[in-house]
């Protein structure tokens, strides 16, 4: 039968005033590779799984998006990430939350449903897990960036509440 | 948070999200993303989704199991649940994007915000990117 994938970056108050075209090109190439990547495995005649884990590990590893490397910063200015999984053939799942040094978050996830009796792991536990399932870990500044570390201090400056209530940094 | 939904030549769907939550978090602050049934969920009885956005109201409606409740109960069409409860989300003053795929082939998306990063491709030659 027919396979797709559709995919996304996350959705915010961006706008047409606020990106300019050499943004919208850099992210645009980035969704692009992103896509690829999970179009491949189905292409060969992979599972959706595999697929979607494929195009989620590269969104992780761009800097452009609020995932992986490229994660906003809490207010303490670190970065604590989450991931799920869910297999819609018997509706398997795993998820994780709150980690602080695993690269690929939902790898983790993917491993906590195939390789644990659980569905949700989270803080130090789960990193614990990804020690375990020799998943790869790494210092935070990893997952740090300029821009959101000025993200950061700029929503501290103003004021705007103490969270980005307003999605504007996605 | 980034997203993706798919649906292989077997006809099964799968789903994955992850996510460095909310700029400016504190006290442990989860949202939907790894929330199974908030942000992510996939039933081959109904779609694959995906969720981003304000992350309380999405788990408050409990989004993707809602979306797929409404597909496999109800018998809507996925875009037409996935708008509907978007605008459940809105009418709590919450905004936000969602992907889905079924096991037919479909894909899709809506979003109330100004933007979503987005791209989508299938076996019939469709491959797409946008933002707004």
């Amino acid at each position: 039968s027919r396979w797709a994938i559709a995919i996304h970056g996350g959705a915010g108050a961006m706008t047409p005033e606020t990106m300019d075209a050499a943004g919208v090109a850099e992210h645009e190439a980035a969704l692009g590779v992103a896509l690829d990547a999970g179009r491949a495995v189905l292409m060969a005649g992979g599972s959706a799984l595999d697929a979607v884990c494929a195009a989620v590990a590269e969104l992780e590893d761009d800097p452009h998006f609020n995932a992986g490397r490229g994660a906003v910063f809490t207010y303490h200015g670190t970065n604590e990430l989450d991931a799920a999984v869910m297999d819609g053939r018997a509706r398997d799942a795993g998820a994780v939350c709150g980690l602080t040094h695993t690269r690929n978050p939902v790898q983790l996830a993917r491993a906590v449903m195939e390789s644990s009796p659980h569905v949700f792991l989270s803080g130090a536990g789960a990193e614990e897990f990804a020690r375990e399932q020799g998943a790869v870990m790494v210092d935070p500044d990893w997952f740090a960036t300029e821009e959101r570390w000025r993200q950061l201090q700029e929503l501290k400056a103003k004021k705007l509440g103490w969270f980005d209530a307003g999605l504007k940094y996605g | 948070t980034v997203g993706a939904v798919a649906v292989d030549a077997a006809g099964h769907v799968a789903a994955a999200t992850s996510t460095g939550g909310l700029t400016g978090k504190r006290w442990g602050r989860i949202g939907d993303s790894p929330l199974i049934g908030a942000g992510t969920y996939a039933d081959d009885r109904a779609a694959a989704i995906s969720c981003t956005g304000s992350g309380e109201q999405f788990m408050r409606v409990g989004a993707a199991h809602e979306i797929c409740a409404r597909i496999r109960l109800g018998g809507e069409q996925a875009q037409a649940a996935t708008e509907a409860v978007l605008a459940e989300i809105g009418a709590m003053e919450g905004v936000g994007g969602i992907i889905y795929a079924t096991p037919a082939g479909e894909t899709g998306f809506a979003f109330t915000t100004p933007g979503m990063f987005r791209g989508r491709a299938d076996s019939e030659g469709l491959r797409e990117v946008g933002i707004f």
